[in-house]
């Protein structure tokens, strides 16, 4: 598998918290779904995406990791 | 807007609140002064009134904390999350927390937080809002530095808080003069809704229903203001925007708080001088000027800087030739002709409407130029103007654009 370089992980586990605090993203402990982790965090990405008007990729790019890092309120942007 | 699933809300008018603890980072008088204002700003569009307790168990409790602090949802330290809210219930419901690891202000600065700004996006969780993806609502997630001397409630808010309480009493009672200002926390003067509502009586408003926007094809639409923004073409009534895009065929549908979130709804006129990439508003004897987004420093400015004389409290439409890079600004039924590149009114102005403009021979609701053609609106007709001719083309509904 392709290594995932520091940063990376580290925007990848702030954006994980970040859609488990507003987007009602709940990620599998068991590793055998890590694939279906990855469909269903790119899912909560797409609809964070569409909430904020940012097109709507499903993948974390610079400017959907930039919107999750403005102050922000800490209620959920949907209902949970 | 959004609300809360199953749409929590006080069952009464009279809601307490309680400030538990203060920050260190303001002055006491200014933390309750940034709370009682925000409280104001929902108190003033509905029929709720807010009364502050000192002692004892109050709906709305309101405490500054860091870190853990005896809820689920602990604070992350300085930035990412600022406060948070609970929608109306017993207990911890209302109550609203304040990250006391952020740096709170009085005033908007880059080096710290508005508390008034903040407090009044968690009051209205408090009350039972949840977020808005409007850009420029106050309920949008993410805090957006603003001026706040002068903050009016945007109209997605308005139209979201009032969905679950209504307007205020007096709004019903459609009060014939602005009732005088109270002690804060209460009421406060009638002057901002009414500022947020649509100019003329709002066709939909009933006492339990706030105003809403008009039908794209209703026959008897009418608009405030018209123009174009680069491109595209933006028809104003109230605080509704109709957008108008060449690159798509659907009408979005919009409000002004969510371009343009200080400026108050109501324009008198519009226009945009695309040279400058310049959109020009007006309302009463005031002007703006924006570029895109951004309103222009040092606006709003008196009307009477263009020229007019202070007689003319107001204009009713504007419309700017690109050929000829004049102004056209009417008023009753007179016109005047301004030089953008001078940035003077010409001599010989102003001149009566029906001499220059044969088929017009009443006010002008508002113009814009399309295509080398003018549209002036009156009503509910629009009027296709062949401007080098000054001849009267045809004779259409005002919402022609809409693709009725």
């Amino acid at each position: 598998f392709p290594v995932v370089p520091e940063e990376e992980k580290e925007d990848m586990q702030f954006a994980k918290k970040y859609l488990e605090n507003f987007y009602g993203f709940k990620e599998e402990k068991n590793a055998f779904f890590k694939s279906k982790n990855l469909n269903h965090m790119s899912d909560k990405i797409r609809e964070m995406q569409s909430f904020f008007g940012l097109e709507v990729t499903g993948k974390l790019n610079r400017k959907t990791l930039d919107m999750m890092k403005q102050p922000r309120c800490g209620i959920p942007d949907v209902r949970s | 807007y959004s609300t809360f699933p199953q749409s929590p809300r006080w069952w009464k008018d009279d809601v307490t609140y309680r400030i538990l603890n203060y920050t260190p980072d303001m002055l006491q008088a200014d933390v309750e002064e940034a709370i009682a204002k925000a409280f104001q700003l929902w108190s003033s569009v509905t029929p709720l009134r807010f009364t502050r307790l000192y002692s004892g168990q109050a709906d709305i409790m309101i405490s500054f904390a860091s870190g853990f602090h005896g809820d689920f949802y602990p604070f992350d330290g300085p930035g990412g999350t600022l406060a948070h809210a609970y929608p109306p219930n017993t207990g911890i419901g209302g109550d609203a927390h304040f990250d006391e690891d952020e740096n709170w202000t009085k005033f908007t600065t880059y080096s710290g937080y508005n508390l008034f700004l903040v407090a009044a996006h968690e009051l209205g969780h408090s009350l039972g809002l949840g977020h808005s993806n409007v850009f420029g609502a106050l309920m949008y997630p993410i805090y957006m530095a603003r001026d706040t001397r002068d903050y009016r409630l945007p109209q997605d808010d308005i139209d979201g808080i009032q969905a679950l309480y209504g307007p205020p009493r007096e709004s019903l009672e459609l009060p014939t003069k602005a009732f005088p200002p109270q002690e804060p926390t209460e009421r406060t003067p009638a002057e901002a809704p009414t500022e947020m509502l649509p100019r003329e009586e709002p066709t939909e408003v009933t006492p339990s229903k706030a105003p809403r926007r008009p039908d794209d094809c209703d026959p008897h639409l009418t608009f405030d203001a018209i123009t174009t923004l680069r491109g595209e073409t933006l028809f104003f009534k109230g605080s509704y925007v109709w957008r108008k895009s060449p690159y798509f065929s659907e009408i979005e549908h919009d409000t002004i708080s969510s371009f343009w979130p200080s400026l108050a709804a109501g324009f008198d006129a519009a226009y945009e001088v695309d040279k400058k990439d310049r959109v020009l508003f007006f309302k009463d004897d005031q002007y703006w000027a924006v570029s895109g987004y951004s309103i222009e420093p040092g606006f709003p400015r008196p009307i009477r800087n263009l020229g007019f004389s202070t007689s003319v409290g107001k204009i009713d439409a504007a419309v700017h030739d690109q050929n000829t890079k004049k102004t056209y600004f009417f008023v009753g039924n007179k016109y005047w002709s301004f030089n953008e590149n001078t940035q003077s009114m010409e001599r010989g102005y102003p001149r009566k409407i029906a001499t220059d403009f044969q088929g017009i021979g009443h006010k002008v609701d508002a113009a814009f130029q399309k295509n080398g053609l003018f549209y002036f609106f009156h009503g509910s007709n629009q009027y296709e103007i062949d401007i080098k001719n000054k001849k009267l083309i045809r004779i259409m509904k005002s919402n022609s654009w809409f693709n009725c």
